[in-house]
C-alpha cells in the first residue's frame, strides 16, 4: 500500500521474472550458470529491440518475448534462415498479367 | 479482385500449422502446404502431403539446409506425386533414410508450377481466384513478432533480402482507427494512424505457438519484406468431373 493509502498497483515484472517465465513457457534449460546468463542478456537485448521495433513500425504489430527471444540475430537466421531462398530463379515459365495457363 | 479473401475460412482447404523445428525446411513446409490447399480447392478433398519425402527425394541434397521452393515442386513431378504425412511422416532431418517415393502410395500430384507477376495486384487476384500461393520474405522482424499488421519502417526489413518462405492464405484490411491490443489497454504508445491498414495473412511453419496462432500479418501494397520477390505456386488441375470450384471467403 502506497504512503497515501492508496493501492500502486501491481508492480512491474522484474527482467529475472519474466526471463523465468519465459522458461517455464517455452520449456528452456541452460547448460550451466554462465550459459543462463548469456541467454539472460540476450534475452534482456531482444526485449529492448522489440520495443524499438514496436516504436518504428507503421502498422499495428507487437513485438515482445517469442519463442526465440533467447537467441541472437546471428543464431535466429542460421537456425531459421532459409539462404537458398535467396538464390536466383530458375527460367520458369512466369505467366505475367493473368492466371491463365498456357502451352506447356 | 475482391476487398478481403481468407483461405482459411473455407472448410478443409488450409492444413494444419507445422514445425520445422531445428530443419531449415520452410520451402518443403510452405510447397506442401500450397499443394494441400490446391488439392483440396480443386479436388474438394483434404489430403496431408509428406514434407519428408521431399526432403529425403530432395535433388540438391540435404534438405534441412534450406531449399529451393521450385526445386520442392520438381521433386513432386519427377516422383509423381507425394505420399501422405501419415505413411511417411515427419521427422526434421533429411537423409536418415533414402527417398523412399517408391513405396508409399500417392495422395496428390500436381501438373505444373509457375512464378507469377511480381506485384501484389496480381498476386491477390491469383490467390483469390485459384487458392494460397508460396512466397519468399525477409524473416528479420519474426524474430520478435507477437502479433498484428507488421508495417516495416524504411529500411527495417530489406526487400532485396529475402531468406524464408511461407504460404499466402489471404488478405484485408484493419477496421479504421484499429489499435494494438496493448494499446488498448494503456494507451501509452505513440498514437497510430485511424485509416484501415491493408495485409497479407501469412501462414508460418514455426509452429501454432507462435505469431498468430501460427499465422502473421505483412503489409500490403508496400513490397514488405520483398513479399512480392518470388510468387510461386503448383498447378493442380481440376478433374472433369468437378469443374465448380471454391471461391475465397472473405
Amino acid at each position: 500500500q502506497g504512503i497515501g493509502g492508496q493501492d500502486p498497483g501491481p508492480r512491474p515484472l522484474e527482467l529475472k521474472e519474466v526471463f523465468t517465465l519465459f522458461q517455464i513457457q517455452y520449456n528452456r534449460s541452460y547448460s550451466n550458470p554462465a550459459e543462463h546468463a548469456r541467454r539472460l542478456d540476450i534475452f534482456a537485448r531482444n526485449l529492448a529491440r522489440a520495443q524499438q521495433l514496436q516504436e518504428d513500425d507503421l502498422g499495428t504489430a507487437e513485438f515482445g518475448v517469442t519463442p526465440f527471444s533467447d537467441l541472437t540475430e546471428e543464431e535466429f537466421g542460421q537456425l531459421y534462415g532459409n539462404q537458398r531462398a535467396a538464390g536466383r530463379a530458375p527460367n520458369v515459365d512466369r505467366k505475367v498479367g493473368s492466371g491463365e495457363r498456357g502451352e506447356s | 479482385v475482391p476487398s478481403t479473401c481468407d483461405w482459411r475460412k473455407a472448410r478443409n482447404i488450409i492444413s494444419s500449422v507445422r514445425n520445422q523445428k531445428s530443419c531449415k525446411c520452410c520451402w518443403a513446409m510452405a510447397a506442401a502446404g500450397n499443394i494441400e490447399a490446391l488439392w483440396a480447392i480443386k479436388h474438394k478433398m483434404s489430403v496431408e502431403v509428406s514434407v519428408q519425402e521431399l526432403l529425403d527425394c530432395d535433388r540438391c541434397g540435404n534438405g534441412c539446409s534450406g531449399g529451393y521452393i521450385w526445386d520442392a515442386f520438381i521433386t513432386v513431378m519427377n516422383n509423381s506425386g507425394l505420399a501422405s504425412e501419415r505413411d511417411y511422416p515427419f521427422r526434421g532431418e533429411a537423409r536418415a533414410h533414402k527417398c523412399q517415393a517408391e513405396k508409399y502410395k500417392k495422395v496428390a500430384w500436381i501438373q505444373d508450377f509457375i512464378m507469377l507477376p511480381e506485384n501484389e495486384q496480381g498476386m491477390a487476384r491469383y490467390l483469390a481466384t485459384e487458392g494460397p500461393i508460396t512466397v519468399s520474405i525477409n524473416m528479420q522482424l519474426l524474430q520478435n513478432y507477437k502479433n498484428g499488421v507488421i508495417r516495416p519502417a524504411p529500411g527495417t526489413c530489406d526487400p532485396q533480402h529475402v531468406d524464408h518462405i511461407v504460404l499466402l492464405v489471404g488478405f484485408g484490411k484493419t477496421k479504421s482507427g484499429e489499435r494494438r491490443q496493448t494499446e488498448a489497454v494503456l494507451s501509452q504508445s505513440k498514437p497510430r494512424p485511424r485509416h484501415s491498414t491493408p495485409y497479407w495473412i501469412l501462414k508460418n511453419s514455426w509452429g501454432a505457438q507462435w505469431g498468430e496462432e501460427g499465422y502473421f500479418r505483412l503489409h500490403r501494397g508496400s513490397n514488405a519484406c520483398g513479399i512480392t520477390r518470388y510468387p510461386l505456386t503448383a498447378l493442380v488441375d481440376t478433374p472433369v468431373k468437378k469443374r465448380h470450384t471454391i471461391s475465397c471467403p472473405p
